[in-house]
């Protein structure tokens, strides 16, 4: 999976993962 | 909103009652940041609309590498501008409800 887990030292969880193409704006 | 080129969407449907609620945060065009962006992908988080503050969310990203720290304020107003979308949005359902 390219999802990833970031927890910062506050706690909070961050979930990162792709952006769909079609969300992105043409660049 | 302003088009910060930062994108902040609902991750979940909002009930209306949840005050903690899933958000999603991506860099739609990154020439509106200042500094070099590493395109990491889309950020979930869960925000609580009544304890939380946008700004201290975008810091914790600062730290945890998302973004410099000189986007921090764009970043920041961005997630500020759709909590503040989410709160308007519940206001109007209550205020219709009556």
């Amino acid at each position: 999976s390219t999802t990833t887990h970031v927890v910062t030292s506050a706690g909070r969880r961050f979930i990162v993962s792709p952006v769909p193409e079609s969300r992105l704006k043409e660049q | 909103a302003e088009d910060t080129g930062v994108r902040v969407e609902l991750a979940e449907e909002d009930d209306g009652k949840k005050t903690s609620i899933a958000l999603r945060l991506w860099v739609e065009d990154q020439k509106k940041l200042k500094g070099k962006y590493k395109d990491s992908g889309a950020i979930e988080f869960t925000f609580d609309l009544n304890k939380e503050v946008p700004e201290a969310v975008a810091q914790e990203m600062v730290d945890s590498g998302f973004f410099l720290e000189t986007d921090m304020k764009i970043v920041g107003k961005s997630i500020r501008d759709r909590v503040a979308l989410i709160k308007w949005r519940r206001e109007r359902t209550i205020s219709r409800g009556k």
